[in-house]
C-alpha cells in the first residue's frame, strides 16, 4: 500500500 | 480553486501582512501575542513538509514559503528584534495546554498513521486553536488595538471562507476532508464573539474594547 494523501489546500 | 478558496488564501495573507507591517512600522508589538505566533510557525512547518515531497502548483508553493517565511519573520520580531516591546506579562497562556493534548489527538485521529500525514492532522489541530493565546491575551487586557483587531478579523475570514470553499467542493467535486472541516469549523466558531465584537464596535470607528 502505497497511497500517500495529497493536501492540496493551504 | 474557487472563489471562496481564492477569497479565504488572500485573507489569510492579508492577516499574515497586517500583522507583520504593523509590528515593522510601529517598532513595536504591543499587544501582540508571541506564543500564537510561535503556535503558528509550529503550525506552517509541520503542515508544509510536503513541500520536499510533492509539486501540487507554481500557487501552492509560492504561498506556502511566502506564510512560513512570514510567520518566522514575527516570530523574530516579536523575540528579538522588538522583544523590549513585547507584553510577555500578559502572555500567560500555556502552550503546552494545547500542544500536548492536540498531539495525541492526531495520534489517535488520522487518515493515515504515517509520519508526514500525522504531521499534517497535527498542524490542522493545532490551527484551530492557535489564536487562543491571543485572545486570552486581548480579554486578559480588555482591549485591542484597531489593526491588531483587524488582524483577527482577516485571520478569522480566512477560515470561515475555507468553509464555504469545502461546501463548494463537496457538491462540485464531491470532495470533503472531515478533519479539516471539524478543525475548520472549531475555528471559525472561536472567532464568533470576536467577529461581533468587530462588526458592532471596530467598524463604527471605536477601538474595541471589553466590557469590565
Amino acid at each position: 500500500r502505497e497511497f500517500t494523501f495529497i493536501h492540496d489546500e493551504l | 480553486m474557487n472563489l471562496f478558496r481564492l477569497a479565504g488564501d488572500v485573507s489569510h495573507l492579508l492577516a499574515i501582512i497586517i500583522l507583520l507591517l504593523k509590528i515593522w512600522r510601529t517598532r513595536s508589538c504591543a499587544g501582540i501575542s508571541g506564543k500564537s505566533q510561535i503556535l503558528f510557525a509550529l503550525v506552517f512547518t509541520t503542515r508544509y513538509l510536503d513541500l520536499l515531497t510533492t509539486f501540487i502548483s507554481f500557487y501552492n508553493t509560492t504561498m506556502k514559503v511566502i506564510y512560513i517565511g512570514c510567520s518566522y519573520a514575527t516570530v523574530w520580531m516579536i523575540y528579538a528584534k522588538f522583544k523590549a516591546t513585547y507584553d510577555s506579562n500578559h502572555d500567560t497562556f500555556r502552550m503546552e495546554f494545547l500542544v500536548i493534548p492536540i498531539a495525541a489527538l492526531s495520534l489517535l485521529v488520522n487518515h493515515d498513521f504515517a509520519p508526514l500525514e500525522i504531521l499534517w492532522t497535527f498542524s490542522i489541530y493545532l490551527e484551530s486553536v492557535a489564536i487562543l493565546p491571543q485572545l486570552f491575551m486581548v480579554s486578559k487586557t480588555g482591549e485591542a488595538e484597531t489593526i491588531t483587531s483587524h488582524y483577527l478579523f482577516a485571520l478569522g475570514l480566512y477560515r470561515a471562507l475555507y468553509l464555504m470553499n469545502w461546501i463548494w467542493r463537496f457538491f462540485a467535486e464531491g470532495f470533503f476532508d472531515l478533519i479539516a472541516i471539524v478543525a475548520g469549523l472549531v475555528q471559525t466558531i472561536l472567532y464568533c464573539d470576536f467577529f461581533y465584537l468587530y462588526i458592532t464596535k471596530v467598524l463604527k470607528g471605536k477601538k474595541l474594547s471589553l466590557p469590565a
